[in-house]
């Protein structure tokens, strides 16, 4: 099992859709 | 000329003292104003109310050992239940020690509002846990040092604790996050979470109204109100569990934001992210490119997810598909350094090094053994990296989450192997 972590996340936007089981990656969500 | 231009499309020009911490607040997300938007700040950053004098903050061979000790019990949590039992069998050891249970560090904090009137308390903010907690008044064993008044469930108008015997109580499950419940006759409902290192959070488990912003409030909010508390939280008041069991705040809050939520890390210390829950949070300019969840029925707290491939300096990582296929990830605000099974990392490594034998290498810096010397450059070039998720998902790493360092000495590709194949 790898661990996508947070240091590697930054700049992006993460979005959980727990709901719909899906999880989404946004390029440049911060600015 | 065209090869070269070709090439340079494939490195980040990087400047070197951008690696360097910076004294400076300097705030980069205003919020999108329609949901309910928190900001997150690095705990040890100059954003954060947080931040411990230069004395007492944690040095990265401290943060890096802490992380490992996070993926540690991540992996100890993901292992058979055999294995766990045989652990925990053969301990003597009280409560929280030996769990399996998982808290972590993490980096990352939000100011939450809990009680009647509320206290505004910061908190770590963790995908990989479900429970939430915060330390409480009067303390009965011990509370750690942290940066606000502890909360004090007796200047709550509506602070209740949960009883043994009830439903609620039945929550607290080792599948919730690592959590386990301790009840002596039909008195009140006590709640344990623990790490390995012997951090842990013991208390009351209770229900609180929990104000996420001054239009956002849930009542009833089922949180641990610890009493017994120890640990390096860096000042924090406790944590914010986003996990996805029934007791995390991404469940208890279902009926007002439909189990969705985002966030922002921001790529300094020095800058601010934020984190949304609800759709429509999102900037309306901003795609989204969604991969699904992986299904884990056993540990259905965390966030799994499928890496298929990854490219480094535009390149593919020459490792047979079945090495991808029988890999699983899962993704952790808590975690810091990114792990991959063995055989991954070292091809990751491999392709990183070849594009980068312009600058010197040093000496390995905790779990990162890919470090380099830049003190005698301002700008360099690094390869970049990009992800595959399952559904052609791609995610490009910004250069701040290729490299790691606190010095230009000592600057280290920020990615690490698991110990073993099987982790």
């Amino acid at each position: 099992v790898g661990v996508f972590g947070n240091h590697q996340q930054k700049t992006l936007e993460v979005a959980y859709d727990v709901t719909g089981g899906k999880l989404g990656f946004g390029i440049g969500g911060c600015s | 000329g065209g090869e070269r231009k070709t090439m340079q499309g494939h490195f980040h020009t990087f400047q070197v003292n951008s690696l360097l911490p910076v004294s400076v607040c300097n705030p980069s997300i205003k919020g999108y104003g329609k949901k309910a938007t928190l900001k997150v700040v690095h705990k040890h950053g100059p954003c954060s109310h947080l931040s411990l004098d230069e004395a007492n903050a944690p040095n990265v061979t401290q943060i890096l050992s802490e992380d490992q000790s996070r993926v540690n019990i991540i992996h100890f949590r993901l292992s058979s239940n055999s294995a766990q039992n045989n652990i925990l069998n053969s301990s003597k050891a009280t409560l929280p020690v030996n769990s399996g249970a998982s808290i972590g560090t993490g980096n990352f904090i939000v100011t939450v509002g809990l009680g009647t009137p509320k206290k505004d308390l910061t908190l770590l903010f963790d995908t990989g846990s479900d429970l939430t907690w915060t330390q409480c008044q009067p303390c009965l064993v011990s509370c750690y040092r942290q940066q606000e008044p502890i909360f004090n469930p007796n200047e709550s108008t509506t602070y209740k604790n949960i009883s043994c015997n009830s439903a609620e109580c039945t929550q607290l499950t080792s599948h919730a996050g690592g959590v386990i419940k301790r009840c002596s006759n039909s008195s009140t409902c006590i709640y344990g979470i623990g790490y390995v290192d012997q951090s842990y959070s013991i208390g009351f488990f209770s229900k609180d109204t929990l104000t996420l912003t001054p239009t956002d409030v849930l009542p009833n909010f089922r949180f641990g109100c610890g009493q017994s508390n120890r640990g390096l939280f860096g000042g924090a008041a406790g944590l914010l569990g986003l996990a996805r069991n029934q007791l995390s705040v991404v469940s208890q809050t279902s009926s007002m934001y439909q189990k969705y939520f985002s966030y922002c890390l921001p790529s300094t210390s020095s800058s601010t992210g934020h984190l949304t829950f609800g759709k429509g949070g999102t900037s309306s300019a901003l795609k989204l490119n969604f991969t699904p969840f992986s299904r884990n029925s056993k540990n259905p707290s965390f966030y799994f997810v499928h890496i298929t491939g990854i490219k480094v300096g535009g390149r593919k990582l020459s490792i047979a598909k079945s090495v991808f296929k029988t890999t699983t990830s899962i993704i952790d605000s808590g975690t810091v350094i990114t792990r991959l099974p063995p055989a991954i990392y070292s091809a990751l490594r491999v392709a990183f090094r070849q594009k980068m034998t312009n600058y010197p290498m040093t000496k390995g810096l905790s779990m990162l053994d890919t470090c380099y010397d830049l003190s005698n450059n301002k700008t360099v070039l690094i390869p970049k990296i990009r992800f595959y998720f399952q559904g052609n998902v791609k995610v490009p790493i910004y250069p701040t989450g290729i490299l790691f360092g606190h010095s230009v000495s000592q600057v280290c590709l920020a990615f690490a192997g698991n110990s073993n194949a099987s982790d």
